[in-house]
Parts: C-alpha cells; structure tokens; sequence
C-alpha cells in the first residue's frame, strides 16, 4: 500500500509507525528530538531528525511526494495545528492527526485534516465500560451500535444458540466464540456457548451492556 | 455499579472519569494539580486534589472501602508505581492501570495490578490499520481475531448476504449493516448490501484485512 509520513513519535506515533512498518507499508517517521529518532532507527522504514513546522525540511525529505499522512503530536497544539496545516499546503490527499480535546479537533478539522482521531478520549470510554461493567473490552462501533466481549450468562451455557433465541430475547447477537484454548470461531445457530467461553456479542448498546450484566 | 477511584487526570483518566460519570457510577477521582481538579469540579461524582502516593492521604479519602482503583498516571513512571502498589496494599480487589510501555506493564502485573491497558499503544496500532487499509474501523479482538467496519466490495452489493456465501468465499461474516441515514443493524441472510452502506466485518484478521481491500 502506499506510504504514509508519520510526525511526531511520542507513544502514540511510535506505536502507528512500527504497525505500519510491521505490516510492511514503507514509512517516513519525523520527530525533532534525536534521541527518539535514535532509538527508531532501524525499527521503522526511514526515521529523521526535523522539524515538522519547517515547509523547507518537509519538501527536502520529500514529503510532497506522500499521499497520507498522519500528524502525531499531542501536546504541542502550536506544533500540531501548523504541521497539519503545512501537510494541506503541501497538498497531502489523506491527512490523519491527533487531537487532545474537542476544540484542538475542531480547528483540524477546519483547517483540513480529513480524519482526526482522539486515543486518550477514546480509550478512556472504552477501558471505562470495562472497569464498570463485567464485559471484558467495548468498542462503539456508532452512537447506538457496540460490541462487546464478555463471558455467557449462566443461563445460555450449554445451550444451542439457534435455541437460546438471544435477538429476540435480548435484541443481541452472538458473533464469535472463543472456547479455553481455542481461537475465535464465528458462531452458528449449532454453537453451544461454554461455561469458560468468551463470546464476542454485538447490538444496540443498552443492549449488549444489559446482557453483559446477566450473572 | 461500584464506586470507582480514579487518580491522574490526563486526558486519558478524564474521560473515564467522566464517561463512569456520565453512565450513573460514582466517581471519586483524585490529581495533584489543583487547577485539574478544580476544572472537573461539577463534573465528577468527587474530585480532590492530593498526592497519590501518600497512603495517609488515600486512607483519609476512603479510598480502602473502594472495590475498583483506576491509575491513569503516564508520564510520571515512579508516581504511577508507587501509587499502584498502595492499592494493592490498601487490597482494592480490582486495580486497572495504565501503562506507556510493555516494561512499565510488567512491573504494574508483578505488584498486583490486575488490568493493565496501554492507550496510546492499542490506538496507535488501531489508527494504523485505518490509515494502511480502506477499512474504516480496525478492532483487534486477539491476536488472530479482528472486527472491521467497511464498505462493502462493489462485487457484493445488491446480493442478499445468503447468496454471497461470504464466508465460504472470503472467511468473514459480515455482523451488522448500517444504510445511509440509518442506524446500525445486524445482519440477516436476506440482508441486501447497498452502495452507500458501512459494514461491521469479523473474521480471522489477515481474512478480514483482504476482505476491506477487495474493490
Ligand atoms: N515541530 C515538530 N517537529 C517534529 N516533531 C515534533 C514537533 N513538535 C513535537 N514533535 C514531536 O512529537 C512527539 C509527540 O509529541 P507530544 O509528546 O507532545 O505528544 P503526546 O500526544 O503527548 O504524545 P503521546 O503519543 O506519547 O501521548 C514528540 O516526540 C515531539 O518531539
Ligand atoms: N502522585 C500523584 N498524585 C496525584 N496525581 C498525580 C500524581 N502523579 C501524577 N498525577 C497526575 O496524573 C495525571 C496524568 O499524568 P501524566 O500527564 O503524567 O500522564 P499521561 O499518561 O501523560 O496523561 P494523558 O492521559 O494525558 O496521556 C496528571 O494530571 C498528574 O497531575
């Protein structure tokens, strides 16, 4: 796939740019502090030392050239909102950037960045469905719509899904099982839920959380 | 649902203070930064200014009678140890705490801590999917699991999904559709995929990933 210019390697961007190279799509990885870039080198395609707000550095590492981009810096909003800004210049057809609030988000949006993403915020919805409820990890998949990993309710165990009837019932579907040593399997209306199954469960998400809740 | 005690709050532990918050679980959550805590008063069940890793402060909050501690301190590796291991000696049953490396993660499971997420790591992994693929969503369900929200293949639309056989084709299961305008819905056999629709895919992970990239 095509290559994608990565700025800005605190956890996050690190992280983004070693699964891209891992998944074999070649990066260019920027960060202005050498030490970081340092300890990169080697780990990701290609790791520089500069500094993203310099248009003049972007167009000598070639930068126009990419087709994405994604813009990694957190913390500095000056730094994030003018290397944004500089990758719409620079004509970047998909730009991706991290904001650290609704507003740092909304002045990328405006100025042009097509996908703006928010990890802490949204991890830390996730991890707090997890912490209050007995489902092992949520993913909103809409405003309405989750899916949810959890254990079955005590009394589907055993139970052929095709005669549990959970839509009907609890307007859920069961998605995937995953039995003690075993991989996740797509579930069929044969699949008998096990007493130490994970089952993955989708649905609208009052839903799915309600039936997390089932002893 | 239980109380949940909270200390750090970056971004990552605001938003899931204030999402517990948000979904009706009482929240005391405490900073050392008194401009922090001030902005969150109001917005959360209980917000308190005090050092974390003072046991007599803890112990003065009631921190003891909680079930569930969450420690969302990143950058601050001693602070987020030491407050840690003072759950775990205060014996909170369920600790969760948030980690900015797989080193910093094993020294949290050894002293006890039960939960130990990596934001920044998991979305960067996430967001990488995205910005590599023509997916939408990427959730890594395990390691060899993935759930995906996509469009669909033009080679599939105006099938009903009973006669794509998809997962005899492909090895996916397409688990809910969502029309333009609409909410999401699970998917049926009759489900017919339309141009404009987004699609939740699970599947083996290299399954689903290919899937996404058909035309
Ligand atoms: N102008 C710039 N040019 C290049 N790199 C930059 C620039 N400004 C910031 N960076 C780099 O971006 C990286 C991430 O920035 P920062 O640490 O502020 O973000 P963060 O969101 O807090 O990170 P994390 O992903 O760890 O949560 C840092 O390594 C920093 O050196
Ligand atoms: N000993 C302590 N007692 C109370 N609060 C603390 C303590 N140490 C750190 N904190 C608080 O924890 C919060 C988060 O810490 P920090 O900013 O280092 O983490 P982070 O992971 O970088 O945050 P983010 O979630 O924004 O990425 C800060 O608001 C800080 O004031």
């Amino acid at each position: 796939s095509e290559p994608v210019v990565v700025v800005g390697l605190g956890r996050f961007g690190t992280s983004l740019a070693l699964e891209l190279t891992r998944r074999g799509t070649e990066v260019l990885a920027i960060d202005r502090r050498p030490k970081v870039v340092q300890s990169l080198a080697g780990h990701i395609t290609h790791v520089v030392t500069a500094d993203s707000t310099d248009i003049e550095a972007l167009r000598q590492l070639g930068v126009p050239d990419f087709y994405r981009a994604v813009v990694a810096i957190g913390g500095d909003l000056e730094a994030s909102i003018l290397t944004a800004s500089l990758m719409v210049e620079l004509e970047i057809d998909d730009i991706w950037a991290k904001a650290i609030s609704r507003q740092h988000g909304r002045i990328l949006s405006r100025i042009g960045v097509q996908h703006v993403v928010f990890p802490e915020h949204d991890m830390g919805e996730r991890v707090a469905h997890m912490v209050s409820g007995r489902m092992l990890d949520y993913i909103e998949v809409d405003e309405n719509f989750a899916l949810i990993k959890t254990r079955p309710p005590k009394e589907y165990v055993g139970v052929p899904l095709g005669e549990s009837n959970l839509r009907r019932k609890h307007g859920v579907t069961v998605v995937a099982v995953k039995s003690p040593g075993e991989e996740f399997t797509y579930a069929t209306a044969d699949t008998e839920l096990g007493y130490g199954d994970v089952i993955i469960v989708s649905g609208r998400t009052e839903q799915v959380e309600r039936f997390a809740e089932l002893p």
